[in-house]
């Protein structure tokens, strides 16, 4: 699976997410990626998500707009990223990852898998990281 | 405001021989979104744009490079969210288009509905003069390689692909 997140200079969000799905799955199987609150959720009142992981666990949990609910009440990109995913771990076992923004330009990227790319640009840097508790920068 | 954008990969297992390719490709895809973002364009050209190009990435789990399923085919699945309108357009189970997120994005801007799927959605890709690709310019050997290796009854294809354990 892939995603994006952005804000743009008008404060606008916006998200997308592709996948070719779960490895050897039936024909006709649709995971989260295509299910609005699932595998993707933008809204201008509170932020953008993209989610990749167990497609039938992030669509139990609708894992992208759980995150939003989380900012909505409150908390922060990273925070409301983190307490979704352990949510998802906790109740139905799903592993996953999700890259978040607020419409102030505040980001996270989380993920309760072992492994997950991500990059993240903003004010001339570039982020990236791909285990847990990395996370690089250089100049762009 | 200062413009942003976030990319990511699949959550999961990557292979340590392909996990440079994998880190190279959402720096590439972030910095075409941010250049985007830089010249005035709005968050929904930069996230289509990123992820167009992580599509095109035979390293990612998407577009070209996607899994196959149990018969040896891809299907592939894509949405986009515009967060002004809430408008969000998606594709489910669509075959031969090389980029579904455009197709999504079609969706969302051309027609009423959140999400065409199978043959639907191929037929409106088609009614908008997408270009249908050969099943086989999507399929990689490595590709090939996952589904053959998970084809016996023994095999766990979610393990394989998501790992253990986090």
């Amino acid at each position: 699976t892939v995603g994006a997140v952005a804000v743009d200079a008008e404060g606008n969000v916006a998200c997308a997410t592709s996948t070719g799905g779960m490895l050897n799955k039936m024909e006709g199987r649709v995971g989260d990626t295509p299910c609005i609150g699932s595998g993707g959720y933008a809204d201008n009142l509170s932020g953008a998500v993209s989610t990749t992981g167990y497609g039938e666990d992030i669509m139990k949990v609708t894992l992208a707009r759980l995150v939003l609910f989380h900012m909505e009440q409150g908390q922060s990109a990273e925070a409301a990223s983190d307490v979704s995913l352990a949510y998802m771990k906790s109740r139905v076992g799903g592993l996953g990852g999700v890259v978040t923004v607020d419409p102030r330009g505040n980001w996270a990227a989380c993920f309760s898998s072992r492994q997950m790319s991500w990059a993240a640009a903003q004010g001339g840097t570039l982020h990236h990281g791909l285990y847990a508790g990395e996370h690089f920068t250089q100049n762009i | 405001m200062l413009p942003l954008v976030v990319v990511h990969g699949g959550a999961g297992h990557v292979p340590k021989e392909r996990s440079e390719n994998s880190a190279m490709g959402v720096c590439s895809a972030t910095q075409a979104a941010y250049r985007i973002l830089q010249d005035g364009g709005s968050s929904m050209d930069a996230v289509v744009e990123a992820v167009t190009r992580l599509e095109n990435n035979p390293f990612f789990n998407a577009g070209c490079g996607s899994v196959l399923n149990v018969k040896g085919d891809v299907e592939m699945d894509a949405i986009v969210m515009d967060g002004r309108t809430l408008a969000s357009g998606a594709v489910s189970a669509v075959r031969n288009i090389a980029n579904p997120v455009q197709l999504a994005r079609l969706v969302m801007d051309k027609t009423s509905h959140a999400c065409l799927t199978a043959e639907g959605a191929s037929q409106f890709a088609r009614s908008m003069g997408v270009v249908e690709v050969p099943q086989e310019s999507l399929i990689t050997e490595y590709a090939r390689m996952r589904w053959r290796n998970n084809l016996e009854p023994s095999a766990n294809p979610v393990e394989c692909q998501m790992g253990k354990m986090g």
